[in-house]
């Protein structure tokens, strides 16, 4: 990752949200041992798609660790932590799944957080129709945010108000949560201004792609139920889990 | 224990719940 310091035009939330930006060397080697551990899956499952639903497992965990991490998320009870991440658990790993392929910068392929490389005509000839234009569509979304230049402290500061997107009536903190959405909204715009001023709106570019993550999302949880539906997931799933749990 | 209520995903407040110390098993 690029080294980021204080300055001009560096505002201090971003700033400290880059200093609790996990590497992305030590999340996969922690996620490629837990692979390494014997699977409980089904026996009748594919391993290869076992073997994704377990990352994708891992991924969320990792995402929750960076969150219980994060200032003002950590100050909040459980139920808000909880009530804030049941709301957005699908973005973030598309978000995820999408910076990682902005730094990859190969349009032919995909990288998985293990560091494997997926050739885009391999995922058309083995992941089923439904998984493909996923991916597909998450690759028009990473071509959109390369065009837009989309920065790594511009990536933390969406990855916090992704996070802290819900609406706060339904938190018990109120102010805490909303006085975050503020505060990460102001240094995203002063930070794409004075970073970016010959390109006036990126701010507003970039809050339009959080509604195609949002649209993505929401897409990924379809074929994640349909998965469920037809009894092909593996058991004590944590995505389904989320899936299946009451939103507040 | 990691019991959650209905309709709460077990598992994130497992990861979540600051009182417990033991990580599930995912």
């Amino acid at each position: 990752p690029e080294p980021f310091s204080g300055g001009p035009g560096m505002p201090e939330l971003i700033l400290q949200l880059l200093q609790l930006e996990p590497e992305e060397d030590q999340v996969r080697a922690r996620i490629l041992g837990c692979l390494q551990e014997p699977a409980k899956g089904r026996p009748d499952q594919p391993a290869l798609f076992g073997l994704l639903c377990r990352m994708a497992d891992q991924t969320f965990i990792s995402i929750v660790d960076w969150a219980r991490r994060c200032m003002v998320f950590k100050e909040l009870e459980v139920a808000d932590q909880m009530a804030l991440l049941q709301n957005c658990w699908s973005e973030l790993l598309v978000f995820d799944h999408v910076y990682r392929q902005i730094q990859h910068g190969k349009e032919g392929s995909i990288l998985l957080v293990t560091g494997q490389e997926v050739e885009l005509s391999t995922v058309a000839a083995q992941a089923g129709s439904m998984l493909h234009s996923l991916v597909l569509r998450a690759q028009e979304l990473v071509l959109q945010l390369h065009a837009l230049q989309l920065d790594r402290p511009e990536f933390v500061c969406l990855k916090f108000l992704i996070l802290f997107s819900l609406d706060v009536k339904f938190l018990n903190n109120h102010s805490l949560v909303k006085d975050a959405q503020e505060k990460a909204n102001t240094a995203l715009l002063d930070y794409t201004l004075c970073h970016y001023p010959h390109c006036g709106d990126k701010f507003q570019q970039l809050l339009l792609c959080l509604v195609e993550v949002r649209s993505l999302s929401m897409q990924a949880k379809e074929y994640l139920y349909h998965k469920h539906l037809s009894n092909e997931m593996p058991r004590n799933n944590l995505l389904i889990e989320m899936l299946q749990a009451k939103q507040t | 224990s990691c019991r959650a209520a209905a309709g709460r995903p077990a598992i994130l407040y497992a990861l979540l719940s600051p009182s417990l110390t033991a990580r599930p098993s995912v």
